[in-house]
């Protein structure tokens, strides 16, 4: 999800947090902050805190060659200098093995504090990715507008303009379906739509997104995880 | 098209 805005990342291991990822796009632009919990895993084991620097795409290549109902182990030693990938298929007594190479990865790790939010909505992951997607057509900006009704995505163009306005509901029998907006007040932000279209490509991996809105400060967008979450802060546009 | 901001005007480096 995360290889077309990064392509350098520390992956940092622990036994209490797990896997957890920064790492911050080329432009400076878009934050994304990964946590994948020990308990995400069938087995988890780290005795000595460890960063393992990764190529992404090196990395993506790799678990290319694995099956889906294969089982993947990850192991790094001490002082590692590669990362072991081992797929093997119970059935078919199948096994396979890559090593890939690690790398030293010079990187800021920024602080993220705990944000005041202006406004948080939540709704179908799906639902937002083609917003996302269609209002890249017109324009290179995309402007979110949310009042205690509803949220407007709005975007002005060379060809013309568009909008998509979602209106707060609950879905009793698919509450994934459901858009809810808890607001302390109305806020409206533009964001570039290349980069909402990074992040929309994480839309697998959770039925909803969460989206936390503050005036002036960098959105977050949240994909929870089964057990941790992907998350990406993304500056807003500014008015000269 | 109004310009983009930087994410590290918000964060500050560890």
């Amino acid at each position: 999800s995360i290889k077309d805005s990064v392509k350098l990342c520390n992956f940092n291991c622990s036994q209490s947090q797990g896997i957890t990822v920064q790492a911050i796009d080329d432009s400076r632009v878009l934050l994304i902050a990964l946590k994948i919990d020990a308990g995400s895993f069938q087995e988890f084991r780290c005795d000595k805190d460890l960063v393992l620097g990764l190529d992404l795409e090196s990395l993506s290549k790799i678990l290319k060659q694995g099956n889906n109902e294969e089982y993947l182990t990850l192991m790094a030693e001490d002082s590692p200098d590669n990362l072991m990938a081992v797929f093997e298929d119970k059935k078919k007594d199948r096994i396979s093995e890559f090593s890939l190479k690690l790398m030293d990865i010079d990187s800021d790790v920024l602080t993220i504090d705990d944000m005041e939010t202006d406004c948080t909505i939540t709704l179908p992951a799906y639902e937002f990715a083609k917003i996302a997607k269609d209002m890249k057509t017109l324009s290179e900006s995309l402007k979110i507008v949310v009042t205690k009704d509803s949220v407007k995505f709005n975007a002005e163009g060379q060809i013309g303009t568009g909008s998509v306005i979602l209106k707060p509901h609950t879905d009793m029998d698919k509450p994934e379906e459901s858009v809810k907006i808890e607001l302390n007040s109305p806020v409206a932000l533009t964001f570039g739509a290349k980069y909402l279209n990074d992040i929309v490509k994480a839309t697998s991996l959770s039925s909803t997104v969460t989206i936390k809105l503050t005036d002036k400060s960098p959105a977050l967008f949240e994909y929870k995880l089964p057990s941790g979450y992907l998350r990406y802060y993304l500056a807003p546009k500014f008015d000269d | 098209n109004k310009p983009q901001t930087s994410i590290e005007e918000f964060f500050p480096v560890e």
